[in-house]
């Protein structure tokens, strides 16, 4: 049975989107069969996973909020072990339109329910918010992956998250744990990375990931051609740290 | 009467809430009267105008949500011609509690119009997203200022925020202009920022500001001590760039 982990940060920008591509990648081509789900109506995992926004027909809105099943919406990517639940812009709606559904927390749970068992792994991308969206894909992880940018907004952020954590784990998912901390964007030259790594250590002890994913352009360049970072560029820093994050996180799940 | 200005791209980690900050002080020390308002929910703006998010009794959400009166909770900063009405927290319910409320859009436009007449500029930052918080700041709004990170992702988000934009123009406030787009976090050195600035180009035309913001860790720094980057660093690149955006809004304004 697959470990689902939502990648969660309500502060913009810090790279979850990138996280969920690229650790998904990364995880595929160790062989795991990985589902990454996009919960973002700004859809970049879909497109940063080679799907045009044109081409989504029906996306995770279709089963969020029209009881779609997942089984009719999930596409190929570049990678054979790597499958996509694609994202389109009706979700900016489906706040609104979930706000009457009981239990609306739990429906992405209850939907993967009926095809997590073909994966190793399901990643669940999160928008920038902590709306009913994020609350569903923090209700249905086993694990929720915190990437953090090393400045000082998204270091405030994370008392919030926190505390939304603990709400989750007390109403919704009393087993949700935090697989962990990923610094990303991590320039070592700036004082104020160095200083916000410090004080995250910290906070957060031993939830730390040991692997940190450094600047690095060509990440930011691989989604303009829809192509993981392990495809478009293998030889560069920001697919090696990718690639030392899953076996990180796969050596941390084969303990526990 | 003065000139609201919202800030918006529901793209994350643009440089929205440094723009409002340092944009807004910039215009403050050209002797403008500025009033910042902090619609997002995170507060960054609030703590990086030095405002602690333990010191805020009410905040914007109180007004919108509870119908106290703007004048009571707007606050001073580092800069006499520089007020702020901060936000906390209790802002990720108001999307949800403000539902059933008629005419929800038009709320923060009316309450303004009570204050506006005190300052020449009222600039009002936007969270991540195209949620009920962000439409009242397009519909208060006379124009809006497109902060835009020169990446894929971020330009991405362009045709769904024009799209919000007209909405808003034929549903609510038909008088809403684009004031213009600017490039921040701008690194000349790479092909992805030079290559993505002349997409914008060709997609914008005209409304490309000429002041482009260079990346510049002392804006990251500034936060931290909750001063706007003229009181942090006034000799750093990042404030002479900001300072370069007041005064190329000023003239703008003057010619129209
Ligand atoms: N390690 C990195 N090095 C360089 N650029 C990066 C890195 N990680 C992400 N980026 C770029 O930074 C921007 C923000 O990253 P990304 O979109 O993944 O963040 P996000 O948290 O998903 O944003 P949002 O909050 O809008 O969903 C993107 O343009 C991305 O390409
Ligand atoms: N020109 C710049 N140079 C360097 N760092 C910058 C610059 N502008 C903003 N930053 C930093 O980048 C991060 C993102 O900026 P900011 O928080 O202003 O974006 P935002 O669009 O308001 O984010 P959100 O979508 O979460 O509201 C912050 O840590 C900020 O300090
Ligand atoms: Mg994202
Ligand atoms: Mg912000």
């Amino acid at each position: 049975m697959g470990k689902t982990i939502a990648i969660a940060n309500q502060k913009g920008g810090v790279g979850k989107t990138t996280t969920a591509i690229n650790l998904g990648a990364a995880l595929a081509a160790a062989d795991m069969k990985v589902l990454v789900v996009d919960m973002d109506a700004q859809a970049n995992c879909t497109s940063g996973l080679g799907t045009s926004k044109d081409c989504v027909q029906k996306s995770i809105y279709h089963s969020l909020v029209l009881d779609e099943p997942l089984k009719g919406i999930i596409l190929d990517t570049d990678l054979e072990n790597l499958k996509l639940i694609p994202a389109d812009k009706n979700l900016t709606g489906a706040v609104v339109e979930l706000i009457e559904v009981p239990e609306r927390e739990f429906i992405l749970k209850r939907l993967l329910c009926h095809v997590a068992g073909q994966f190793d792994f399901v990643i669940v991308d999160t928008p920038p918010s902590l709306n009913v969206l994020t609350l569903n894909a923090l209700v249905a992880a086993d694990s929720v992956l915190i990437p953090i940018q090393c400045e000082y907004f998204a270091l405030e952020g994370v008392t919030d998250l926190l505390e939304t954590l603990n709400r989750v784990r007390s109403n919704y998912n009393p087993d949700l744990s935090i697989l962990g901390v990923v610094l990303t964007m991590f320039d070592e030259r700036t004082n104020l990375a160095n200083q916000v790594r410090a004080d995250l250590k910290n906070f957060f002890s031993g939830k730390m990931l040991n692997t940190v994913i450094p600047r690095n352009v060509r990440l930011a360049e691989a989604p303009s051609f829809g192509k993981p970072i392990i495809i478009y560029d293998i030889r560069s820093k920001g697919a090696e740290s990718y690639v030392n994050l899953a076996r990180e996180i796969l050596n941390h799940e084969k303990e526990s």
